[in-house]
C-alpha cells in the first residue's frame, strides 16, 4: 500500500 | 492602515470556505499588491496558496505590510453573518490586535460590524520551486469534484493517470474498483465544459482522497479547475478567481513504502 509523503520533503522552509 | 473593500462579498465568503476545512488558523499577509496567504495543513500533506491581487478590490489602502493572524473557524461564524449581497470591507490598523470586518447591504440601509481578535502565528513559510510539469489537465470545476466525490466511496487513495488521450482517475477498495477517463474535448459551446491537457510525458500519481475532497471545497470560485502533474512531485490544483488571483492547493503524492 502506497504511504502519504510530506510536503516539507519537497519544498524548503524558507 | 490596511483597509480593502469588496462588493462582491460572497466571494470573500467563498474563499473562506475554501480553505477552513485544512486550516484551522493562518496568517493573511496584507500588502500593496494585495493579500496572500500560505499554510500547511496541521498533518503537513497539503497546502493552501492564495493571493487575491489589490486590483481586484473597489477600494485597498495599505501603508504598510500588516500580516493578520486569524482563528478561521472564528472567520467563518463572523463571515455567515454577511448576507451574499453584502460588500465587505476588512480593516486594520498597523500594529493592531484586532481586525474588523464591516458589511453593507447594497442599499446602505444596513451596516453591521465585527471585531475579532487577532492571533501571533508561528508562520513556517515553504519555498515553492518553479516547475515545469509533465501533465497539465484543465477541467471542469463541478466534473472534478463530482470524480472526487465518488470515487472516495470506493477507497481512500485515487490513482491519478494522464496521457495526451486523457486523464484517467481510479480507486480500488474492499468493495472492488472505479475508474473514471475523461477524453480531451477543447470542442465544445461553452469554454468552462473543455476538457484540456498539455502533455510532455504521460505520468500516475497517488492521492488521498480526503485532501482532494477538501479541495474541491473551492468549486463555487472558478467554473475550470487546473490540475498540474510531474512523477514524484507534489499535485497542485489551481482556482482561478476572475480579475482577483488565485486559490491553490498542493499535495504531496503517495509513494509505494
Amino acid at each position: 500500500t502506497p504511504v502519504q509523503n510530506d510536503l516539507q520533503e519537497y519544498f524548503a522552509l524558507v | 492602515m490596511f483597509e480593502a473593500r469588496l462588493v462582491q462579498g460572497a466571494l470573500l465568503k467563498k474563499v473562506l470556505e475554501s480553505i477552513k476545512d485544512l486550516l484551522n488558523e493562518a496568517t493573511w499577509e496584507c500588502a500593496a499588491t494585495g493579500i496572500s496567504l500560505q499554510a500547511m495543513d496541521s498533518s503537513h500533506v497539503s497546502l493552501v496558496a492564495l493571493n487575491l491581487r489589490s486590483d481586484g478590490f473597489d477600494k485597498y489602502r495599505c501603508d504598510r505590510n500588516v500580516s493578520l493572524g486569524m482563528n478561521l473557524t472564528n472567520m467563518a461564524k463572523i463571515m455567515k453573518c454577511a448576507s451574499n449581497d453584502d460588500v465587505i470591507t476588512i480593516k486594520a490598523q498597523d500594529d493592531a490586535d484586532t481586525v474588523t470586518f464591516v458589511f453593507e447591504t447594497p442599499n446602505q440601509e444596513k451596516i453591521s460590524d465585527y471585531e475579532m481578535k487577532l492571533m501571533n502565528l508561528d508562520t513556517e513559510h515553504l519555498g515553492i520551486p518553479d516547475t515545469d510539469y509533465s501533465c497539465i489537465v484543465k477541467m471542469p470545476s463541478v466534473e472534478f469534484q463530482r470524480i472526487c466525490r465518488d470515487l472516495s466511496q470506493i477507497g481512500d487513495s485515487v490513482v491519478i493517470s494522464c496521457t495526451k488521450e486523457g486523464v484517467k482517475f481510479s480507486a480500488a477498495g474492499d468493495l472492488g474498483t472505479g475508474n473514471v477517463k475523461l477524453a480531451q474535448n477543447a470542442n465544445v459551446d461553452k469554454e468552462e465544459e473543455a476538457v484540456v491537457i498539455e502533455m510532455q510525458e504521460p505520468v500516475s500519481l497517488t492521492f488521498a482522497c480526503r485532501y482532494l475532497n477538501s479541495f474541491t471545497k473551492a468549486t463555487p470560485l472558478a467554473p475550470q479547475v487546473q490540475l498540474s502533474m510531474s512523477s514524484d512531485v507534489p499535485l497542485v490544483v489551481e482556482y482561478k478567481l476572475e480579475d482577483m488571483g488565485y486559490v491553490r492547493y498542493y499535495l504531496a503524492p503517495k509513494i509505494e513504502d
